[in-house]
């Protein structure tokens, strides 16, 4: 678990990078 | 069986979505009490990641020209943004007390926070481009109608000069769209009837030859052909009315899940 959590939190920020990178290359 | 109805929303949050399922099960077995790590860091660096989407998604959504993305973004934008804060109070809690089971709830609710306000980000903007695309479709439509006023071969060559850029844009959007869809029969649909539009253009334009041409010879066949012309043109309209049914389909329908 202790591990996981980790994981999690740096899987979030990869996806709202993600995301980020969605908007930023899509045209509004 | 696809749980998103795209590949892009699938590959950015499936992954995460798989990752707080698991943990939500591994926490619920773990409620006797083991020591959570302290997260203050990756915590950090999610806060770090929301702050830079969230400035993004605002700057995008007031410059944006579509009405309901410029509503629907700042909403999903707060979601995530609340989500972040409960992480933060998490992480603070976790510090002080490394088996806080409040911290715990609130680590699971920020994770599906987070994971639900960028699916509905990721969807609104999804609903843009399907709106861009159904205004290409429409604006196809309508130019189609044209064809029953087309009466002489200049106002044919007008025609098919305007009804061309319209339609390949259609055609380049569809084909894009339907490689994005996750959802099989939605994607053949798709296919099917812009296969049939782009088909049946030529037909639609000798038709409308062979009636401009029967017209100005007086010859007899006059209604037929116009009738030809006439069906031919209902039958693409028909074709572009199911891609704008389609393309608005995200739920799976019961066909889908055979």
């Amino acid at each position: 678990i202790r591990v996981g959590w980790e994981q999690l939190m740096t899987a979030i920020s990869r996806n709202i990078n993600e995301v980020e990178n969605q908007i930023l290359t899509r045209d509004a | 069986m696809p749980v998103f109805h795209t590949k892009t929303i699938e590959s950015i949050l499936e992954p995460v979505a798989l990752q707080v399922s698991q943990l939500v099960i591994l926490h619920e077995e773990a409620e006797d009490g083991n020591a959570m790590p302290d997260l203050y860091r990756p915590v950090q660096a999610v806060c770090a990641a929301v702050n830079n989407l969230v400035k993004v998604g605002r700057e995008t959504a007031e410059t944006s020209a579509d009405k309901v993305l410029k509503q629907e973004m700042p909403l999903a934008l707060n979601r995530v943004e609340e989500a972040s804060g409960l992480l933060v109070d998490a992480s603070g809690l976790l510090r002080d007390d490394p088996f806080s089971v409040p911290a715990r709830k609130k680590l699971i609710d920020g994770a599906r926070g987070i994971l639900s306000g960028t699916s509905a980000l990721l969807l609104a903007f999804d609903e843009a481009e399907v709106r861009k695309i159904l205004r290409v479709c429409k604006s196809v439509l309508e130019y189609l109608a044209i064809a029953e006023v087309v009466e002489s071969m200049e106002d044919l060559v007008t025609f098919v000069k305007n009804l061309t850029p319209g339609m390949t844009t259609m055609s380049k959007m569809i084909d894009q769209r339907e490689k994005e869809l996750t959802h099989q029969v939605h994607r053949e649909k798709l296919v099917y009837s812009i296969n049939s539009v782009k088909n049946l253009t030529p037909v639609l334009i000798s038709g409308i030859k062979i009636f401009v041409t029967t017209k100005q010879t007086g010859g007899r066949g006059v209604g037929e052909s116009q009738e030809n012309r006439n069906y031919v043109v209902t039958k693409m309209s028909q074709e572009i009315h199911e891609i704008i049914r389609v393309l608005q389909l995200t739920t799976y329908d019961e066909e889908g899940w055979d």
